[in-house]
């Protein structure tokens, strides 16, 4: 979910 | 999502219409870098691997097509089309983007959050976009009587990364355990790059006069 959430942003 | 994230990617978005627009009103790429936009696709490719392995939301999925899908869109116009290519400044977009792209590149290896292929090329793209513009600064210095447009698209797509750095603000006062100290530095150095542009861009705006950048 970490991970996830850091890669939400273009 | 907040409104400052939100508002920075529809600049990115309006920029990449603009310079669609640009070329395809004018059937002409002059004053374009090819060498930028080829930045960008490495950008997009190296930073959108994930694309069809992690689902974050049809909104960033329907972004990350569109800004794959215009950038490739726009180098095949400006190497291929009959009538834009022959409009391509050739000569003066000669940047050397080699420069570029290999110390970015080693500085990926060295400094990442993971020492992985997906999160080395990750970061790799994070650098990159950083220094991508540089080509196409270069090329409005050289090229006078910069057109209208694509005085706009460079200065939304430098407003893009502005206003994600106000995004990252807000998301680090409201998110506990938010970092991206990497993202954060890279984002931060990208808009130091146009603010030079930005000084030249408003006073010509504010004169009513043309753009043009001193060589």
């Amino acid at each position: 979910a970490e991970e996830k959430e850091a890669k939400d942003e273009l | 999502m907040n409104i400052f994230r939100l508002a920075g990617d529809m600049m990115h978005l309006f920029s990449i219409i603009v310079l669609l627009l640009k070329i395809n009103a004018t059937r002409s790429c002059r004053g374009v870098s090819l060498k930028t936009q080829e930045l960008y696709a490495i950008v997009f490719v190296c930073r959108y691997l994930d694309l069809f392995t992690s689902f974050i939301s049809l909104y960033n999925t329907t972004m990350k097509l569109i800004f794959l899908l215009s950038t490739f869109t726009i180098i095949y116009w400006m190497r291929f089309h009959k009538v834009i290519r022959v409009t391509y400044d050739r000569e003066q977009d000669t940047f050397r983007y080699q420069f570029l792209i290999l110390p970015c590149f080693l500085l990926a290896l060295v400094l990442n959050n993971e020492f992985s292929a997906m999160e080395v090329l990750w970061t790799f793209s994070i650098y990159l976009e950083a220094v991508a513009i540089l080509p196409q600064l270069v090329l409005l210095q050289r090229t006078n009587n910069i057109d209208n447009l694509t005085g706009n698209y460079v200065f939304l797509l430098g407003s893009y990364r502005a206003l994600y750095i106000l995004n990252w603000i807000y998301r680090f006062m409201t998110e506990p355990n938010y970092r991206q100290y990497l993202v954060w530095i890279s984002g931060i150095v990208q808009t130091i790059v146009y603010i030079d542009f930005f000084y030249y861009y408003i006073r010509s705006w504010r004169n009513n006069e043309k753009l043009s950048l001193p060589a």
